[in-house]
């Protein structure tokens, strides 16, 4: 059981090794990026397999996962799809040059729909809104989701204007009790 | 997660789940298969948010039993978890019904809780903070029991109702909306109290699966007179829409029904049939303040002091009432009924006819019945009901009668001095303007699962 001393359990003890692993660093950040869609991961059909790829042999495989990110970590230096970057103007509180474009550029994606000064920078603002409790459905459909199927995308292009809009005339909702 | 495979027949847009037992042996086709698996199960994964989920409009779920949260009762649990479908439900035409019982196969949203490693799933909760759920585009929803999940109202921690919203926003196909106010938004906002869907987020379902169509059997304004602190009398009214065994009250200022409803007729109106009325007609004159329902045959008066139906009239009546003993000439059951203030008369519709009664005489006003058509003529030439109007109603919000039949109404061009005249002079008496849906004009009445209905 989860130790508490409250009646409401509001100061209910959360055991660390059940704790998140917080965003503290930019290796953190990209995993957070990529996990919910704002880096592309990698696009299979550009990847070209010879014959002996070098890939470390079936001693190393141990499972799924490990064996996956073996190769995502190798993949930084293949080529990587432009996210569309709308660089809206903001001066940028020069991000590190050496940085990858893809990141920094997922990170003001990140930054811009956060609703955060977009930066490109891994600042505090940033890091707090991405240690946020969120849901885990990925926040944007990778490219290569979208072209897979247009049909989606194209609903999905239909569904922006709709959401994007003010509702014809102004709705006060008054928050009454259900 | 390996799951049985789902019909497709019944969900647009769905890849066929794969089995782990075809691995290969040979490491470099192990490498492709496993790589197109993932590409496969990515597929899968790879949702289509901004689709419609589901082809059918009544959806099953089920709390699974191995997924109840450590946190809270199962009965808070599920408690919740309905009124978070319910909440949908009440602004769309889908409903939703726990299914208990069901192969799990033939459920179509299925939601446990987990830690870590959880359900079968192949995306791991990472624990206290962050990530709080996820959705599967197929119909599964996971919740981290390693959050401090709450019940509405009830101390800090993360409203379980808030989050098994957007949830299932997820499986009937919404992406992340970053909008204020949104329920949708990707980052968990802590509750204000009274959270609700609000406009938008109801365009973006709708924009889905449809708004909410149907039938009325009944709408009217309910006047009541209360006296403010400085002994003032006010009148007061609320607008009803009755269907069925249930009904509504439309709040006119905010575009959208009461939250909570629709409700069972017999929770809020005592005494009048279960099952659903034909008309509610209330005279109201120098002499008469009194209500009347009618259903079938019959007809009863509504007590509004004591909130329930009469039981004898003021000459000794006992109710319900002959429909053709209290308005002699009035054929019964009827299809709806209004009163005019204008000219004192109520207006019964049967087929194609209306029948005006003369309260003050107690009969049916000379010349009636008459065909609808000649007393309330269409304006423009074949855009009108022509006869079995479902609901007929005099409104104090936009001071106009209203026609009902099916999903479309039709305004009675206002008389005398009004901006109908002014703008056509030409306008017969009683006009019906052209048809409109009705929502276009009264937004978001939607049906939820009978057993979603509160007695």
């Amino acid at each position: 059981e989860k130790v508490f001393h409250s009646r409401d359990h509001s100061d209910l003890q959360i055991p660390s090794s059940h704790q998140a692993e917080l965003i503290t660093d930019k290796e953190t950040a990209e995993l957070f990026l990529s996990r919910y869609g704002f880096i592309r991961p990698v696009n299979w059909d550009e990847v070209q397999f010879e014959e002996t790829t070098g890939i470390s042999n079936d001693e190393d495989f141990t499972g799924e996962e490990d064996f996956l990110s073996g190769i995502q970590e190798g993949d930084s230096s293949l080529s990587r799809a432009e996210t569309d970057d709308e660089d809206d103007g903001e001066d940028e509180d020069s991000p590190n040059p050496t940085e990858s474009q893809a990141f920094i550029s997922a990170l003001r994606e990140f930054q811009k729909v956060s609703g955060l000064s977009v930066t490109g920078v891994f600042d505090d603002a940033t890091k707090v809104a991405m240690n946020k409790p969120r849901c885990g459905v990925p926040d944007k459909e990778t490219e290569m989701d979208a072209t897979d199927d247009a049909h989606d995308s194209t609903n999905l292009q239909a569904l922006l204007p709709l959401l994007l809009t003010d509702p014809p005339e102004p709705s006060p909702t008054t928050a009454t009790d259900r | 997660p390996i799951r049985p495979p789902t019909t497709a027949t019944d969900r647009p847009h769905q890849s066929p789940s794969t089995t782990a037992t075809d691995r290969p042996h040979q490491h470099q086709s192990r490498l492709v298969s496993l790589l197109s698996k993932r590409r496969q199960k990515r597929h899968v994964r790879r949702h289509a948010w901004g689709n419609m989920a589901f082809s059918k409009m009544v959806l099953k779920w089920r709390l699974i039993g191995e997924g109840y949260s450590s946190q809270l009762t199962i009965q808070d649990q599920r408690h919740i978890i309905r009124l978070a479908f319910r909440m949908w439900s009440e602004v769309s035409p889908l409903e939703f019904v726990e299914d208990t019982l069901s192969p799990l196969e033939d459920v179509d949203i299925r939601l446990g809780f987990g830690t870590g490693r959880h359900l079968g799933c192949n995306q791991k909760f990472d624990g206290t903070g962050r990530e709080f759920a996820h959705a599967w585009f197929l119909g599964d929803i996971h919740f981290d029991d390693d959050e401090h999940f709450t019940a509405p109202n009830t101390g800090s921690g993360i409203s379980l109702l808030k989050v098994a919203v957007h949830e299932i926003g997820h499986v009937l196909g919404l992406p992340h909306i970053y909008r204020t106010g949104s329920i949708m938004q990707p980052s968990y906002l802590p509750q204000e109290s009274g959270f609700e869907i609000n406009w938008m987020d109801r365009k973006a379902i709708q924009h889905l699966y449809g708004g909410c169509k149907g039938q009325f059997n009944t709408v009217f304004d309910w006047i009541r007179k209360e006296r403010t602190q400085y002994g003032e009398v006010v009148i007061r009214f609320n607008t009803y829409f009755m269907r069925d065994g249930w009904y509504w009250l439309y709040e006119n200022r905010t575009n959208r029904t009461r939250y909570g409803d629709p409700v069972a007729l017999q929770v809020g109106w005592h005494g009048i049939p279960t099952d659903g009325v034909d008309a509610c007609v209330h005279v109201w004159n120098r002499n008469t303040d009194a209500v009347y329902f009618f259903k079938g045959t019959q007809y009863w008066e509504y007590d509004d002091g004591k909130d329930q139906v009469l039981t004898v009239d003021p000459e000794g009546h006992r109710y319900p009432r002959l429909i053709s003993e209290g308005f002699p000439g009035v054929p019964s059951p009827i299809d709806t009924a209004f009163y005019d203030r204008r000219d004192s008369y109520i207006y019964f519709f049967k087929g194609t006819n209306v029948y005006a009664f003369d309260v003050t005489a107690n009969s049916l006003a000379p010349g009636f019945p008459r065909k609808i058509t000649a007393v309330f003529p269409a304006v423009v030439p074949g855009d009108h009901p022509g006869g079995n109007i479902d609901a007929s109603y005099f409104s104090y919000t936009h001071n106009a009668v209203f026609l009902f039949k099916d999903a479309q109404f039709w305004r009675v061009a206002a008389a005398g001095r009004s901006r109908d005249r002014w703008r056509r002079p030409s306008l017969p008496h009683n006009g019906l303007m052209p048809h409109r849906e009705v929502g276009e004009q009264w937004f978001d009445i939607c049906n939820v699962h009978p057993s979603a209905l509160k007695v």
